[in-house]
C-alpha cells in the first residue's frame, strides 16, 4: 500500500516539474523578441560607430549613462576632432533612473581680459585666438561624473588614449575638413595632420594624437584638477598667448560648472526637459509650440497640405528668428522673457499672427539680423 | 558640435552637445597639450552689443529628453543655427507625422537662415519648394547643411537608437 502511494507522489512531482518545465520554455520564447534593428537593454547614438560602441562597451561593463556618454564624447574628440573636444564646451541633459532631470552646462565663458572692440571683428574673420572662450569641456565630464559615474574616472578615457596613441586610419567626415586647415595662418594646427614629409593627411592615412594622449592620461590619473591647474594648464595658456589669445591660468582656474534643474515643456503625451538659456531649447519649444497648434498627422504631408504644413513651419521659424536675442546667460539678464517663449499662450499668440496665404517683409517678424554660426 | 544620446539599462538617460564651434575652432593649436582650442566668442556677433568676464554666448544646442508613460525619447542635434531645424524636423516627422526614427532623422530639412531666406536640403519635395515661392518666400541655397541628428528611443522594452547617416554615424547597443 504504503509503496503504490509513494509512486503515485512521485508521478505527481515528474508532472508538476513538466508543466513548470513547459511555462518556463514558453515564457523564454515568447519573452518580448524586439525587432532585428532594435535592442533589448542599453544604446548609446553617437557621431560614428567607433565611438557609439565605445560607449555601449563601457555600459555593458556596468557604467552609467553618463560614463558610456563621456567616453564616447572622449572618442568622438579624436574621431571628429573638427567638431569637439576638450577644448571646447558642453551641455549635459541628464535623466536619472528614478526620472529627474537636471543639466550640466559646461559651455564656454569669456576671459577676464579679452579684446575691448572683440564684436567689431565680427564681420573680419571668425577664426583666431581672440575668439577663444575658456573650455569648461572636462569640467563638464568631472561633474557629471562626480553625479552619476559608476565606473572609475580612469576608465572611461583608457579606450581614447588607445586610439589616440596607436593611430587610426582618418575617418571620411574628418578627412572631408583637413583641407580647411591647410592655410599658412593654420600651420601648427596643420603639422598635427601632416606626414613626416609635411604632405596634409587624407581620408584613410594613419593619424595620431600622440601629445593629446599624454594630456588625456595625465587628466585620468589625476583628475579635471590636471587640465585646469598646474603644468597643462600654465602649457595650454602659453600655447594660446604665444598665438596672441588673451587666456590666463587665473582664468582656467575659476572655470565654474552650472547645474540646474531642467526646463520641462508640455509636448502632448510627453514632458519635454531641455536645458535653460543661453541653450537654445526654448527656441525649439516655441516652434514645436506654435507647430502642435494645427494638429499635424501624416495626412498634414499630403498633397496641398503639405505646402501649407511647411509654410506655418518656415513661418514658425521667422518669428522664432526675430526673439533670438532674448537668448542670454541668466547670469547677465532675466530669462523672464525666455521662460514666456515656453508657454502655449506666447506660441497661440504668434500663431495668431501667422497668415496661412502669405509671408511678410522681415520687420513684420521682428527680426534683429545676427550671424548664422555652423558650429 | 556634436550630440550623443544614451539610454541605459536602468532607463537612466544622457542627451550632451558638445562644441568647440566652427569647424576646428578657432583653428588654435596647442602643441604642448594637443588641443584644439574653440571660437565660442564668435556665438555673440550679431546678438549682443556688449559682452562680460564669465558671461556664457548664446547657444543653438538643445539636447533633449522627451519622457511619457510609455516611452523614452533622448535627442539633440548638431550644426550651429541648423540645431533648432534638425531637432524640429525629427521630433514633427516622428511625433506628428508617424515616421520611424529613422525615416524622421533622414527627412529632408528646410532652414529659415537669420535674414528669413528659405534653404532646402538637397532631397526636398520640388512641388513644396515651388509652392513656397509662389507665397513668397525668397529661397535661397545652403552650400552645406550641418544639421546631424542623434536619438535614442525606449518603447514597450525595445530600444531603438539612431545616428544621423549625413554624418555616416552608427549607433550601437545590446
Amino acid at each position: 500500500m504504503a509503496r503504490s502511494k509513494a509512486r503515485v507522489y512521485s508521478c505527481c512531482a515528474l508532472i508538476l516539474l513538466c508543466l513548470v518545465a513547459i511555462i518556463v520554455c514558453i515564457a523564454v520564447l515568447v519573452r518580448h523578441k524586439c525587432p532585428d534593428d532594435t535592442f533589448s537593454s542599453a544604446a548609446v547614438a553617437a557621431d560614428s560607430g567607433k565611438c557609439s560602441e565605445i560607449g555601449r562597451d563601457i555600459l555593458q561593463s556596468g557604467g552609467s549613462a553618463v560614463d558610456g556618454a563621456i567616453a564616447a564624447l572622449l572618442c568622438t574628440s579624436v574621431m571628429n576632432p573638427q567638431s569637439m573636444g576638450i577644448g571646447g564646451g558642453s551641455i549635459f541633459t541628464v535623466m536619472d533612473s528614478s526620472g529627474k532631470v537636471n543639466i550640466i552646462n559646461s559651455r564656454e565663458t569669456v576671459p577676464r581680459s579679452f579684446k575691448p572692440d572683440l564684436l567689431k571683428s565680427c564681420s573680419k574673420t571668425l577664426a583666431g585666438s581672440q575668439w577663444i572662450g575658456v573650455p569648461g569641456e572636462i569640467r563638464g565630464y568631472e561633474q557629471a561624473h562626480r553625479l552619476y559615474g559608476k565606473l572609475p574616472w580612469a576608465t572611461l578615457f583608457k579606450p581614447t588614449i588607445q586610439l589616440a596613441r596607436e593611430g587610426f586610419p582618418i575617418p571620411q567626415v574628418q578627412g572631408r575638413y583637413l583641407p580647411y586647415i591647410d592655410t599658412n595662418e593654420t600651420q601648427s594646427l596643420r603639422k598635427l595632420f601632416s606626414d613626416k614629409n609635411g604632405n596634409l593627411l587624407k581620408t584613410g592615412d594613419i593619424v595620431k594624437f600622440e601629445k593629446l594622449a599624454d594630456t588625456l592620461e595625465i587628466i585620468a590619473n589625476h583628475g579635471a584638477d590636471a587640465f585646469y591647474t598646474g603644468r597643462i594648464a600654465e602649457d595650454l595658456i602659453r600655447d594660446i598667448q604665444e598665438a596672441g589669445g588673451t587666456l590666463t591660468t587665473q582664468d582656467l582656474a575659476a572655470y565654474r560648472v552650472t547645474v540646474t534643474d531642467a526646463w520641462v515643456v508640455p509636448l502632448g503625451e510627453y514632458k519635454m526637459y531641455i536645458p535653460p538659456p543661453p541653450a537654445g531649447g526654448i527656441i525649439l519649444s516655441l516652434i514645436l509650440n506654435i507647430m502642435k497648434g494645427y494638429h499635424l498627422n501624416s495626412a498634414s504631408l499630403v498633397g496641398e497640405q503639405k505646402t501649407r504644413t511647411y509654410h506655418h513651419y518656415v513661418e514658425a521659424f521667422k518669428f522664432a528668428n526675430g526673439l533670438k536675442k532674448h537668448i542670454h546667460d541668466p547670469q547677465f539678464g532675466s530669462d523672464e522673457m525666455a521662460k514666456k517663449f515656453t508657454e502655449d499662450s506666447f506660441a497661440n499668440h504668434i500663431r495668431s499672427l501667422i497668415s496661412s496665404d502669405k509671408t511678410h517683409d522681415p520687420q513684420y517678424y521682428n527680426i534683429t539680423p545676427y550671424l548664422d554660426s555652423m558650429g | 558640435t556634436t550630440h550623443v544620446s544614451v539610454l541605459a539599462e536602468d532607463g537612466s538617460a544622457v542627451s550632451v552637445t558638445s562644441t568647440i564651434n566652427h569647424i576646428f575652432g578657432s583653428k588654435v593649436f596647442s602643441p604642448r597639450t594637443g588641443v584644439i582650442l574653440n571660437n565660442e566668442l564668435s556665438d555673440f556677433c550679431g546678438r549682443v552689443d556688449n559682452i562680460f568676464p564669465g558671461e556664457q554666448p548664446p547657444s543653438s544646442m538643445a539636447p533633449a529628453v522627451l519622457k511619457s508613460q510609455s516611452k523614452t525619447l533622448v535627442i539633440g542635434s548638431t550644426g550651429g543655427s541648423m540645431i533648432t531645424t534638425g531637432i524640429a524636423s525629427a521630433l514633427m516627422n516622428h511625433l506628428w507625422f508617424g515616421k520611424s526614427l529613422k525615416e524622421a532623422i533622414a527627412a529632408p530639412v528646410v532652414y529659415v537662415d537669420s535674414q528669413n531666406a528659405v534653404k532646402f536640403e538637397p532631397a526636398f519635395d520640388k512641388d513644396v519648394i515651388e509652392d513656397l515661392k509662389a507665397l513668397g518666400h525668397k529661397r535661397e541655397t545652403a552650400k552645406h547643411f550641418y544639421n546631424v541628428v542623434n536619438a535614442v528611443e525606449k518603447e514597450g522594452g525595445c530600444i531603438c537608437a539612431v545616428s544621423d547617416a549625413r554624418k555616416l554615424g552608427k549607433a550601437a547597443g545590446y
